[in-house]
């Protein structure tokens, strides 16, 4: 039996919105530790890493371990029908094939349940061992989708560079180039304005916008994005889901011919 | 441009 009760059920239509468009089926995992997903795009080059703690939930019941694949779009397109304010219950029955999301309207006038059928999904789960980055970048996770939008338009790839100077995106198109430079400002009267680069070593790598602007749908979850960088792996880009966990974006460098 | 690795050069399957 797993019963979980989520009193802010918008964060969960934003998680859902963030990730349907990369990801097509995925399995979500309820354990003790909380409601979690990993899952990679159909090319192999992106990896999205879900984690809503069991403490974030209002009430939080998972009798065992379970595994329930669901086609993104179609738990999207039911969670649409949930409204802004709603309180969210996730409900299945162990064995089930079924999922069973309830929708409770703030004064509780109206109530609903929609059941969709659950899929079984072979999907390869990978370890990510933690990492010592060379370079973090926390912005507004606005500027951050801004940056990528405006770069799109010029190119197809985007070069993140992080020097003492600040972090650095560039893009190069058919019609010309583009360099946009953020400074460290830590000295703003909002936290969540302030752009901090931690840097260990200069770093510089090169990832397709494509991702990168599918990563940004996140955008609403999260005032702030980090961004961890390191020459011999995939940039990690983080939403946190307030007092909740976070959605992680894992993307592979592109590198010269 | 460029050759785009793949995520699962870097993680190992658990």
């Amino acid at each position: 039996m797993l019963e979980l009760r989520l009193l802010q059920g918008s964060l969960l239509k934003k998680v859902l919105e963030s990730i349907k468009d990369l990801v097509t089926e995925a399995n979500f995992d309820c354990s003790a530790t909380g409601f979690s997903l990993q899952a990679m795009d159909s090319s192999h080059v992106a990896l999205v890493a879900l984690l809503l703690r069991s403490e974030g939930f209002e009430h939080f019941r998972c009798d065992r371990n379970i595994s329930m694949g669901m086609k993104l779009v179609n738990m999207a397109m039911m969670l649409k029908c949930a409204g802004n304010d709603d309180i969210i219950t996730i409900k299945a029955d162990d064995g089930g094939d079924t999922v069973t999301f309830m929708f409770e309207s703030p004064n509780q006038d109206k109530i609903a349940d929609f059941e969709m059928k659950l899929m079984n999904i072979d999907s390869e789960h990978l370890g990510i061992p933690e990492a010592e980055y060379q370079a973090i970048v926390r912005m507004p996770s606005s500027e951050f989708a801004r940056i990528c939008k405006d770069l799109s338009t010029i190119g197809d790839t985007v070069i993140i560079s992080v020097t003492k100077e600040g972090v650095k995106f560039s893009t190069k198109g058919d019609i010309g180039t583009a360099n946009i430079v953020c400074r460290q400002n830590a000295t703003v009267d909002k936290p969540e304005d302030a752009i901090i680069i931690e840097m260990k070593e200069p770093v510089s790598l090169t990832f397709a916008l494509r991702y990168m602007n599918s990563f940004t749908k996140a955008t609403p979850l999260a005032n702030i994005v980090t961004i961890s960088l390191s020459s011999e792996l995939p940039v990690v880009v983080e939403y946190k889901i307030a007092e909740m966990g976070y959605i992680r974006f894992y993307l592979a460098p592109k590198i010269e011919e | 441009r460029g050759i785009q690795l793949s995520i699962t050069e870097f993680y190992r399957s658990t």
